[in-house]
């Protein structure tokens, strides 16, 4: 379960904008 | 030039290409118990473009995972939200194994549509977004 939420996470992570 | 939060209130586009705007905008969406709409539609970008460099394995495991956490539970907040066609599209997908990186545009389009129409407006003029500006 952990690690499937991690990819959710990682892939929410993606998807947001760098910091400028 | 024109600080970040003006730019915020041209369009959920510019609220959601900016971090702090993220962060805020959630904050809110939050107190509202529907943070997941903001969640959902970053998954299904960050879905969109993992296709290029990763496997198939690892998308197939992404797409249940969007799946069960946001889709499954017909009483979630992204679920209502979704139209029950795009749902079964989206499932048999899954079950199916035909894993696409399109196949959750749909249901993106009709929470973003739901967050403008909605929610964005209401951030707007909610005291979250009043006191920090």
């Amino acid at each position: 379960i952990d690690s499937e939420d991690d990819l959710l996470q990682e892939c929410i992570s993606s998807a947001m904008p760098k910091k400028k | 030039p024109t600080p970040p939060y003006l730019k915020w209130a041209e369009s959920l586009h510019s609220l959601l290409d900016d971090q702090d705007g993220i962060h805020l905008f959630r904050n809110f969406l939050k107190q509202e118990e529907c943070a997941d709409m903001l969640d959902f539609w970053f998954a299904c970008s960050g879905f969109r473009k993992q296709e290029a460099n990763e496997g198939n394995e690892k998308m197939l495991k992404l797409a249940k995972a969007i799946y069960k956490k946001y889709i499954l539970d017909n009483n979630g907040i992204v679920s209502r939200q979704i139209k029950p066609a795009t749902k079964s599209f989206i499932k048999d997908c899954v079950m199916k194994l035909h894993i696409d990186p399109a196949m959750f545009d749909q249901a993106q389009t009709e929470i973003q549509t739901m967050m403008e129409e909605n929610t964005y407006p209401l951030f707007l003029k909610s005291d979250i977004y009043l006191e920090y500006t």
